[in-house]
């Protein structure tokens, strides 16, 4: 039988942070890119 | 971010890269919406400005913080980031902004459980002192579009951060819209004083009634009151909640003769876009007779009196309830929008009431799901509601399903359903957005945080079954009933099981007077689609363009059979050359001019040099000549 919706977000409302966490990047403070090459904050 | 090197300006230029998913593309325009509502940040094409905003899909949801002033600046929106909320978020780190949290403040406020935090991302919880960031003056906001959740960067279920008011646990990390303070901060930063699309806003609560002014070319007056013997008991936007406030205006039908009028104009309104959206609370005590006319009075250089036009004319008012209204009007001189009650035939006990009324120039809702007596269905198992039967522009009969059967969330669905016009629409359905809102009744519109979400049509997306999901709903839908026993066909909703929380759905002004409304539109968004646009011209293109190569971001066209290459410029810069492989600037020319003018300096500075140098030789020999004949006696005298 068809399911009766599709959901886009598979049941879980993920934050920016979890989106870009499962995605395995490293950015600072999660969402932020700096300039140069290191995003971590040292 | 403090230093005002990272500031953009007012207007700031913007690029949709053809990478970013359509649905992004829709709600990014709409979140640029939100930004000319609420502050003085407009949002442009670019137009070879030295410094653009270029948003892609790339790998998540990130921005870089305030201006960097390195030309292309990239935003990406990637998979599941294309949330009204995540791109707002994402453009207040490009406007200067920091997260909430990372304030120096920020311990009076939040405490962070550091051993929650997965091992290695203690440094996001980080925080800048008052030299790197500056909150303006603004308390620590927990609503902020920019605050994490309680659960960010968790090492197990725990939250990572604790508020210090518990009210606020559930509060923090929600993506519904701007807050108050976010709009306060963006505002200070870049010294707003207005906006571009928002006009008025009016609940009658001050006595000036927002420079309303009674028209004298009529038979009776609208009344400010907080109450009707024959109802409303109290107005809409503090529903009674405040003694000795909580106005409305009124015309009381019940004291005038049958065609009676009564007309409310609103203060002088100064358009700038060309089209505005009138929103308001309509309450009928009367009779279903009267009637609630919609006017313009338009002024132009050849009449200063202006000119009355007749927008709307709103009939069947419901009685004994407040329901909201939009009206879309199409100004572009100044003007004043007028209320016209109009007693009807019948028996009257009340009349007509208005209330929260806002004035902007956005678009309207297309449709308006109006829910009553909401709360009976939260907590019920089982309750799933659908929308009466709306078309689109397009004439796609859809429904919106808003799922109320899970203990936490509130889902909400977008169906097509089979309609009247479907022989003559395109199916699979291309590429329309459905937006659908979950309304806050804040009577400003500018303090509304409401929840929006947007899906769009994919005609090549394709269901488990092996169907076309988006084909014509009597081919692939289930049967369904309407309440009035007429059967119709719905194809399988699309949208989120996690539109909001039940918690948050009873927040704010979600639900007022036990009532919920649903504002939708589904808009063809196909010109978005680079791609799709001019299909014929893209494959030649492509086949010409296949052998050229254009340098420097050139995009390759064809014209007159001939493959070209289209060079970026900006305002004082260019690429040129066959391929765009040559860069020139204003620079450069002048550059050019400065030194032809010094060449040319030095030629003739060198031309008169030596003509002196060969006149004085000249003369001297001549001198020398005249010298030997001369006595020395005539040399002194001479």
């Amino acid at each position: 039988p068809t399911p009766e919706n599709f959901d886009v977000d598979d049941g879980i409302n993920q934050d920016i942070f979890d989106i870009n966490e499962d995605l395995g990047l490293d950015l600072f403070e999660g969402d932020i890119r700096l300039d140069g090459v290191q995003e971590r904050n040292s | 971010i403090t230093g005002e090197r990272y500031r953009w300006s007012h207007t700031i230029p913007y690029v949709l890269d053809d990478s970013l998913e359509m649905n992004a593309k829709g709600v990014i325009l709409d979140a640029f919406e939100r930004y000319h509502l609420k502050t003085c940040i407009e949002f442009k094409p670019w137009a070879g400005e030295a410094n653009y905003i270029s948003v892609f899909k790339g790998s998540g949801c990130w921005s870089y913080v305030g201006n960097r002033h390195v030309g292309k600046q990239e935003i990406s929106i990637g998979t599941n980031c294309d949330r009204i909320a995540t791109v707002q978020h994402e453009f207040l780190h490009a406007l200067g902004f920091w997260h909430e949290q990372s304030r120096s403040d920020r311990d009076d406020y939040v405490s962070i459980i550091w051993d929650r935090i997965n091992s290695g991302k203690e440094h996001n919880f980080n925080t800048y002192n008052d030299q790197e960031s500056d909150s303006l003056n603004v308390p620590y906001d927990y609503t902020s579009v920019m605050h994490y959740s309680k659960t960010a960067f968790q090492n197990g279920t725990e939250p990572t951060i604790v508020t210090k008011i518990p009210e606020f646990m559930d509060v923090i990390g929600q993506r519904l819209d701007f807050s108050d303070y976010d709009i306060l901060k963006l505002n200070r930063l870049y010294n707003c004083s207005s906006s571009l699309s928002f006009m008025d806003s009016c609940n009658f609560e001050l006595e000036n009634v927002c420079g309303m002014i009674q028209s004298s070319a009529d038979s009776a007056d609208w009344q400010r009151v907080s109450q009707v013997p024959g109802g409303p008991e109290n107005d809409y936007s503090n529903m009674g909640q405040c003694k000795g406030s909580g106005f409305f205006m009124h015309f009381d039908s019940s004291s005038v003769n049958v065609g009676a009028t009564a007309l409310l104009e609103s203060r002088i309104l100064y358009p700038k876009r060309g089209f505005q959206c009138l929103q308001f609370y309509l309450y009928n005590s009367g009779n279903e007779q009267d009637q609630l006319n919609i006017y313009i009075r338009e002024y132009s250089a050849g009449n200063v009196n202006g000119t009355l036009t007749l927008v709307e004319e709103i009939k069947e008012i419901p009685i004994g309830s407040w329901k909201l209204y939009h009206v879309t009007l199409k100004v572009t001189n100044k003007f004043r929008v007028v209320f016209g009650g109009i007693r009807g035939s019948g028996s009257s006990s009340g009349g007509l009431s208005i209330d929260d009324v806002n004035l902007s120039e956005t678009q309207c809702p297309h449709h308006v799901w109006h829910i009553k007596n909401f709360t009976q269905f939260i907590g019920s198992p089982n309750v799933n509601l659908y929308s009466p039967p709306f078309y689109s522009s397009k004439g796609y009969a859809f429904q919106i399903q808003l799922t109320l059967n899970n203990s936490t969330n509130v889902g909400i669905y977008f169906h097509l359903i089979s309609g009247a016009n479907d022989d003559q629409l395109q199916w699979p359905c291309p590429w329309q957005q459905a937006t659908m809102t979950l309304l806050d009744q804040n009577s400003d519109i500018r303090q509304r945080m409401s929840n929006q979400r947007s899906i769009t049509t994919d005609p090549s997306m394709i269901s488990d079954n092996g169907n076309y999901f988006w084909d014509r709903p009597s081919k692939v839908g289930a049967l369904a009933v309407f309440t009035n026993g007429t059967q119709f066909r719905r194809g399988v909703g699309f949208g989120t099981s996690a539109f909001i929380t039940h918690e948050r759905l009873q927040s704010r002004d979600f639900i007022k007077g036990n009532d919920v409304y649903i504002l939708s539109t589904v808009e063809d968004i196909s010109h978005l689609n680079s791609i799709q646009m001019e299909p014929i011209i893209s494959s030649i293109t492509d086949d010409l363009c296949t052998k050229v190569s254009c340098e420097n971001d050139g995009i390759c066209t064809v014209h007159n059979n001939k493959a070209e290459c289209r060079c970026p410029s900006g305002e004082d810069w260019w690429y040129m050359g066959e391929r765009c492989e040559k860069r020139g600037s204003t620079r450069d020319t002048i550059v050019i001019a400065a030194s032809s003018a010094a060449a040319a300096f030095a030629l003739m500075l060198i031309v008169t040099l030596v003509s002196v140098y060969y006149t004085r030789r000249k003369y001297r020999k001549k001198t020398s000549s005249n010298t030997t004949n001369m006595s020395p006696e005539n040399q002194h005298a001479f």
